[in-house]
């Protein structure tokens, strides 16, 4: 799931 | 990061570039939305409220902070510097309409019933769509400055780059995002109209004009 890591995109 | 990625944010920054250009050089933000870049500085401010606590890279924090000093420079330059240029009768679209419907899905759709979260959702919801009311402007008055269409289609590519962005991260990472793809897909969509007169008319070296 993308928010687990951080939003890592721009 | 990849190669789609990295040349879609170097293309976000040319947009910006392009556009702060435009009204340096012509003294005048005739024909830019004045709601289209505020809409720009809600979706930067309410998406990168991670800055305050989680650090991805060098290159990602500085990216935020340009993307939110930069917007809030345009409404400066709109609102202020140049501001008997800006002409608001002719800026006629109801955000309320975008960003009513964004928070109703922000509430529906996130990864995680925070505050940031939700604000997040609500970021990517509303620049799928935040460009509208620039596009509606632009089909009021049926035609733009060459420059000004430079501005849209750099912005333009910035998103439509993110989509192999995102096939690549599938096949490498399997990385999904189901809310960035979902409003990428929309964003991008709502250029195509643009995107077919500016490869069939600027880039061939003619004015941008909408049929009558």
């Amino acid at each position: 799931r993308p928010s687990e890591s951080g939003h890592d995109e721009l | 990061m990849n190669i789609f990625r990295f040349f879609g944010d170097i293309s976000h920054l040319a947009s910006i570039f392009i556009l702060i250009h435009k009204i340096h050089t012509s003294r005048s933000c005739r024909g830019i939305s004045f709601k289209t870049q505020v809409l720009y500085v809600a979706v930067f401010v309410t998406r990168y409220l991670d800055l305050l606590y989680s650090w991805v890279s060098l290159y990602n924090f500085v990216m935020k902070v340009f993307f939110i000093a930069s917007s809030c420079y345009i409404l400066y330059l709109m609102k202020v510097r140049f501001r008997p240029t800006n002409d608001p009768s002719i800026d006629t679209f109801r955000v309320e309409y975008l960003v009513g419907p964004c928070a109703v899905l922000a509430l529906i759709f996130n990864y995680g019933y925070a505050v940031t979260e939700v604000l997040w959702s609500f970021s990517i919801f509303l620049e799928s769509v935040a460009i509208l009311p620039q596009l509606f402007m632009l089909q009021r008055t049926g035609e733009a400055e060459t420059i000004t269409t430079h501005y849209l289609a750099a912005l333009g590519a910035y998103r439509t780059l993110y989509i192999p962005n995102w096939i690549y991260r599938y096949f490498s990472e399997g990385y999904v995002d189901p809310i960035a793809v979902t409003a990428g897909l929309v964003q991008t969509g709502l250029y195509l109209d643009f995107f077919y007169v500016y490869f069939t008319k600027v880039l061939q070296g003619q004015k941008f004009e909408l049929p009558a």
